[in-house]
């Protein structure tokens, strides 16, 4: 494996969002993972509508929260294809779902795979290569004070709490680590992004891995 | 400044400074650089509970599957 690799050197992963007051990071995270999945597909790299997610995703509860598989799921149960961003705009708010006609551009996903990694970080870096950025659930509270360097110490396992995308690693330094993405704009750590030392399952990065087939 | 929600978010941002301190304390003992550092952002006057309640939301359901994998011996070996 590569010793460093990161998805936004192949132009695949798109900007960073901000949920705002909206818990939906999980359709985030999902939403992150289906766009860079269909631009590795070599598609013109598109921004999906996460708003669609949120409304229509019955499994979960919008802006109160939800699973990243239960967002993989449904989206490969009812095989619905996910809109433009901009035909289906994100408004920080639950709202009813729109269903659009079966003509209309979207893109949908041939089914999904969630694994456990967590003795096994070096499988998970296969995985990322192979199918493209990773939705994870980790525990993020103690991300409130955030502000970059990689993650290494107080951030255990064990409470998964939140939904974010890894588009990469880095092992050529003293500490290799996962660069993941957030959702709470770029004003927030690293640009919008956060380092974990990879290894030792640091916030439980490796046990809640899921991601999209294209 | 001086209205009782000034005061509420000024209480609540100098518990973040107290934070800052404990969580930079790692770094500061540590050898290398690339350590995390922690200060002042957008969220540093919300209460850690309001910040959990509002931002922390997903959650891996009980019935949902991850596949466990094991650390073959090949990859141990190399």
């Amino acid at each position: 494996l590569p010793l460093r690799f990161d998805w936004r050197d192949k132009n695949v992963v798109m900007r960073v969002k901000n949920q705002m007051n909206c818990g939906a990071c999980w359709a985030f995270s999902v939403v992150g993972a289906v766009e860079s999945a269909y631009a590795i597909k070599g598609h013109q790299p598109l921004e999906l509508s996460v708003q669609q997610v949120i409304d229509c995703s019955y499994m979960d509860g919008g802006c109160n929260g939800g699973s990243t598989v239960s967002a993989l799921k449904w989206l490969n149960q009812t095989q619905t294809k996910l809109v433009h961003a901009s035909e289906y705009a994100f408004k920080a708010k639950d709202g009813f779902c729109h269903y659009f006609p079966c003509t209309e551009f979207g893109v949908s996903i041939k089914g999904y795979e969630a694994y456990d990694f967590s003795y096994c970080e070096e499988e998970m870096m296969k995985n990322l290569i192979n199918f493209g950025p990773l939705a994870v659930i980790v525990d993020a509270v103690s991300w409130q004070d955030y502000l970059g360097g990689v993650i290494q110490h107080h951030c255990s396992s064990g409470h998964p709490n939140h939904a974010v995308l890894v588009i990469g690693y880095d092992k050529t330094g003293d500490i290799p680590y996962w660069i993941v993405q957030n959702s709470w704009g770029t004003l927030w750590g690293a640009e919008g992004y956060v380092f974990i030392k990879m290894g030792e399952n640091i916030c439980g990065i490796a046990d809640f891995v899921s991601f999209p087939l294209m | 400044p001086g209205s009782q929600i000034f005061q509420e978010k000024y209480q609540l941002y100098l518990k973040s400074l107290e934070r800052h301190k404990y969580l930079n304390s790692f770094a500061y003992s540590s050898s290398t650089s690339m350590d995390a550092h922690y200060g002042i952002n957008q969220f540093s006057d919300l209460p850690v509970d309001e910040f959990i309640s509002t931002y922390l939301k997903s959650y891996p359901r009980r019935y949902q599957t991850y596949v466990k994998t094991i650390k073959s011996s090949t990859s141990e070996g190399s």
